[in-house]
């Protein structure tokens, strides 16, 4: 893998969303994804709903939380997802209201990545933004820098949130990746987390996956 | 400072020699469960001791340099040695040490954080015996500030007291996970300061995911060109 890597700077990842008072993270992490491989694949970065998930993924469990694996087998099965413009993010469970016609982005499968953070490094560099899940510890406080827990407190056992990985590098010879979360822009740094890589923190190999688009 | 002088009195130009210890310490902090070549080295250190009942809080500013990088399992391109500028917090009671604050960044960084400056000096207040007593108007003060920033409304009076309390066990969560982190990272005031662990939980995180079994989806193949 290049020793280096930013899909931000490719045009792959669309702006730092917020998912509310909601635990629908989940559906951030997947659309997140999407969107880059809608992107790399079709040449056109499109904003997608986050709300069709959580009113539609009849799986999980909308705000209350779910999982990464259910939302890509309800693209799949509703026949892809609607632009955030057309099904706007209300942070709440709703009626479904998805419209075939509307559908701007669909996807051909879904797959689990390596837990080797190298291999993950390559991958991403090759294919795009990744959806991982983590563990949580700390973020209620994070401001800025790496952060890289002691192990037991941040332990790959208790994941709780999922997140898009969306690149990844070195700052003053400590590695990083470079993670988009869905807490809005006014939290971490612009909206973005820097866990520390190569060392499994908080479980940031451990739930690693992708939408496929052909 | 002049031996004698009253607890609680603040000696802002102590002189460097006393510094050396306590910046020894931090930098040992530092550089736990480093290799013998990837340790960095103290620089300059300029700082301020404040007495206290039963020892002195240490407020350091010290440069560190860090090593060039030659590790291909750290950086997988050389990286030629940096210099940190660090903000420690020492207390020392009875001969012992703790350190309550590490806070290091590139000198090159473009990311000023000066607020947080005030709510770090604040932590160490809580940690001394007896308390002092201008603590719950500092309290008050920092917990307005948040207030302000982050467009936080409270419908009562009583709701706002018990927000207030806590943000202030939260500022010592942050401060305890600061400790422990080995990392860059700075950890403090954000807009979910004012919400307990279990509501912060339940609100924003997501409880299925360590849930099992969760469908499974094929392996993809790893990248194997260049």
């Amino acid at each position: 893998a290049p020793p280096e890597w930013d899909w931000r700077d490719k045009g792959a990842v669309t702006k730092v969303k917020n998912q509310g008072m909601c635990g629908s993270c989940w559906a951030f992490s997947v659309t997140g994804n999407v969107e880059g491989q809608w992107f790399l694949k079709q040449g056109d970065l499109l904003s997608l709903s986050e709300q069709e998930l959580v009113d539609c993924d009849k799986v999980d469990k909308a705000c209350l939380g779910g999982l990464p694996s259910n939302a890509y087998s309800a693209i799949k099965t509703l026949g892809g997802l609607e632009t955030e413009d057309d099904y706007s993010y209300l942070g709440h469970l709703q009626t479904c209201n998805f419209s075939a016609e509307k559908v701007k982005v669909y996807i051909n499968d879904s797959v689990e990545l390596s837990q080797n953070e190298q291999k993950l490094a390559a991958w991403l560099a090759n294919k795009g933004p990744i959806s991982v899940a983590i563990n949580a510890f700390g973020m209620q406080f994070y401001r800025h820098g790496i952060s890289r827990p002691l192990r037991p407190l941040c332990s790959p056992w208790f994941i709780d949130h999922a997140v898009l990985l969306v690149g990844y590098g070195n700052r003053s010879a400590i590695p990083f990746w470079a993670i988009k979360n869905s807490w809005g822009t006014d939290w971490g740094e612009e909206g973005y987390y820097y866990l520390h890589r190569g060392s499994g923190a908080c479980g940031v190999n451990i739930m690693a996956s992708s939408a496929v688009v052909n | 400072a002049p031996p004698g002088r009253a607890a609680g009195a603040q000696s802002w130009e102590a002189a460097s020699s006393e510094l050396l210890g306590p910046a020894r310490f931090a930098l040992e902090m530092y550089n736990r469960g480093r290799a013998a070549g990837a340790r960095a080295a103290l620089g300059a250190v300029r700082g301020r001791v404040r007495r206290t009942g039963q020892g002195s809080l240490y407020s350091l500013k010290a440069t560190l340099e860090e090593p060039p990088c030659n590790d291909p399992m750290v950086c997988q391109l050389p990286v030629s040695k940096k210099t940190l500028l660090c903000t420690f917090e020492i207390l020392d009671e009875l001969g012992k040490h703790m350190l309550l604050r590490r806070d290091c960044a590139p000198v090159d960084t473009k990311i000023t954080d000066d607020r947080n400056e005030t709510f770090s000096s604040f932590l160490p207040l809580l940690n001394m015996d007896p308390l002092p007593k201008d603590l719950s108007v500092k309290m008050a003060s920092i917990f307005k500030d948040f207030v302000t920033t982050y467009n936080r409304t409270y419908e009562t009076k009583e709701e706002a007291q018990w927000r207030m309390s806590v943000f202030v066990n939260n500022m010592v969560r942050a401060q305890k996970i600061q400790a422990l982190d080995r990392g860059t990272a700075q950890y403090g005031v954000t807009k979910f300061s004012d919400l307990t662990e279990e509501e912060f939980r339940t609100i924003y995180l997501n409880p299925l995911l360590k849930e099992e079994p969760r469908k499974k989806m094929r392996l993809a193949k790893s990248i194997s060109d260049p």
